[in-house]
């Protein structure tokens, strides 16, 4: 049950899977599982649909963590968010509206072999963990994977660095399966997210240039409002702006291909901290982070129903 | 111990090099030891200016250490031991549990 799993911790992909597969259970007006495929070394692909069900057309946001094996904090947020829905969808109207009119579809744990690989041999990784044939280096960062100006600047040719585009566009399945999804139902789904850390920001598109996009105007204004609304909670400061200028240039981004592909708000965040833990962020900061960001990404999902077109 | 204890004695460390040719001694460094850097995602994106945190193994870290104040180049300790601080970040359920 909900106060029984500890959110405060983090947890194997066996136990966030058991999570998954128990709240399908037990909350089925509510959350819909089902898998999006399977990784490179077998494991499903799982994603929560969460939502009050309709057979009405409903806007959708897709939210994604854990693309970096090492950014255990991401995971353990969306855990959380989808704990919140579920815990406050009676007695919050926002979160009511919010799931009332739209749909959210959550995947905890995007690279499921690399966070394994990470609770199990190493702490550090950050890659997949498919094999190439050529060299005895392994993984392909699932964040330079995508087809949008792919292993362009910031990305690199060579399988044994940490941000290998790997042999070509989409080889991943877990890249594969979710740019399938959104490309079949990018008609309904009008925001992404995407949980990384650690730099405490906020960015949205471009990521491969120094550009700004068509929809700035509302995109900056929903990003202005969701650090501030971040801040106010703990006072942490988050920084906000395109990826390119804001963090460095990088092709072959989720955020850059969910957008050029007509999701017209692409986010991603980069979770705490700036340094001073860096990936191990202990377990106790798990309640101030979530709870801050949860603040920020609900405020961005209702100002993009308000206030967007 | 987690990992078998394999990151005790390793440190993480920030520098930010202050012109282009610190960036590109830095530059040198991590590609020759293949560090595992945590910011940026990429040695490439090392510059002047640019922070950098680099995770460096404890077999290593007095060459590091040595060869940064060598070059002049200012760092600071952000994680003193990785085992520890890995370990000390567990809650007291995660502990229990384990044991």
């Amino acid at each position: 049950s909900l106060p029984e799993y500890n959110y405060e911790v983090y947890h194997s992909l066996e136990e966030i899977q058991s999570w998954m597969h128990h709240l399908n259970k037990t909350h089925s007006s509510l959350i819909h599982m089902f898998s999006l495929g399977r990784s490179y070394e077998g494991r499903s692909l799982f994603i929560l649909k969460l939502g009050r069900r309709s057979q009405a057309y409903k806007r959708a946001v897709w939210i994604d963590c854990g693309v970096h094996a090492r950014e255990w904090i991401g995971p353990a947020f969306c855990q959380w968010f989808v704990r919140e829905a579920l815990l406050t969808y009676r007695t919050d109207p926002a979160m009511k509206k919010l799931l009332n009119h739209m749909y959210f579809y959550i995947m905890p744990v995007f690279n499921v072999d690399g966070y394994h690989f990470s609770w199990t041999h190493d702490r550090f990784w950050r890659k997949t963990r498919s094999r190439n044939s050529k060299f005895h280096c392994r993984g392909v960062d699932a964040n330079r994977n995508w087809k949008v100006k792919w292993c362009d600047e910031g990305a690199s040719i060579h399988p044994c660095d940490d941000t290998y585009c790997g042999p070509f566009p989409e080889s991943e399945p877990e890249v594969k399966a979710v740019a399938n999804f959104l490309r079949k139902h990018r008609k309904y789904i009008k925001a992404y997210l995407s949980f990384h850390a650690y730099a405490q920001m906020l960015l949205y598109p471009y990521s491969y240039k120094y550009a700004t996009i068509p929809n700035f105007s509302c995109v900056e204004s929903a990003a202005y409002k969701a650090v501030k609304a971040l801040r106010s909670v703990h006072g942490i400061r988050y920084r906000y702006g395109p990826a390119s200028r804001t963090l460095y240039v990088s092709s072959g981004s989720s955020m850059d291909w969910a957008y050029k592909n007509g999701i017209p708000y692409a986010f991603a965040f980069e979770l705490r901290d700036t340094g001073h833990f860096g990936f191990l962020l202990p377990e106790m900061l798990i309640r101030p982070t979530c709870t801050e960001t949860m603040l920020a990404v609900k405020n961005i999902t209702m100002h993009l129903l308000k206030k967007c077109p | 111990h987690l990992y078998n204890n394999r990151y005790a004695g390793d440190k993480v460390i920030r520098l930010t090099p202050k012109t282009e040719k610190e960036a590109y001694a830095l530059k040198k460094i991590y590609h020759q030891l293949k560090v595992d850097l945590w910011q940026p995602s990429s040695i490439v994106h090392v510059s002047e200016g640019t922070v950098t945190d680099v995770h460096i193994p404890q077999n290593s870290s007095q060459a590091l250490l040595a060869f940064f104040q060598e070059a002049n180049i200012k760092y600071k300790i952000l994680i003193e031991d990785l085992q520890k601080t890995l370990e000390n970040g567990r809650s007291l359920q995660t502990q229990r549990n384990r044991r």
